[in-house]
């Protein structure tokens, strides 16, 4: 049993970078059941990270955005803060996609936290640019104006000349 | 309008296209 819960993460990633997402799901989905079935909570993370993944290439984005939730739930109960940051930030892109702006720049904003907390200055340049693009959209000038200049700031520091 | 929601997605585009080739290994 165990065995066939790698099996099918390993058939879900394949399917994935095959671009037949709907296996991808079905796959993985298999994958969380087995994942819970042993306590698996690291290999039920995964699981959760390849769902929103895949559901976004679906179109699925409030679905993705449940299997993030459940993600970053699952990475704070692991204490993993670099995933839980990868979380939040998939979440802010996500709630982006739906256009719920207001949520976007939530988890936007909690993702340029932990990315200062790690030192992690290309995650604290993407959160700046994805909030100052959050911003834009609520028209709300200012703050896009000032997370413009950071994320300026930061790729200047970086060398991102893109 | 139609500019504005370009530059609004720029960033999540970006993202999509980092998305496309992650998955997580067993």
């Amino acid at each position: 049993r165990a065995a066939q819960g790698r099996a099918y993460g390993n058939l879900g990633n394949t399917y994935y970078l095959l671009g037949n997402f709907g296996k991808a799901v079905k796959s993985h989905q298999e994958r969380l059941e087995i994942a819970k079935e042993f306590g698996d909570k690291s290999a039920e993370r995964r699981a959760c990270s390849n769902l929103g993944n895949a559901c976004v290439f679906l179109g699925e984005f409030a679905m993705a955005a449940e299997y993030y939730k459940r993600t970053l739930h699952l990475a704070r109960l692991l204490k993993d803060k670099a995933i839980e940051a990868q979380a939040c930030y998939s979440l802010g892109n996500t709630y982006t996609l739906l256009q719920d702006y207001e949520k976007a720049i939530e988890y936007h904003l909690k993702h340029l936290l932990i990315a200062q907390e790690l030192a992690d200055r290309i995650g604290e340049g993407r959160a700046c640019w994805s909030l100052g693009n959050a911003y834009t959209a609520l028209g709300n000038h200012e703050q896009a104006v000032h997370f413009a200049e950071r994320h300026f700031d930061i790729s200047k520091e970086i060398g991102d000349r893109s | 309008v139609q500019r504005m929601h370009l530059i609004q997605v720029d960033s999540v585009q970006r993202w999509m296209e980092d998305l496309r080739l992650m998955a997580e290994c067993e």
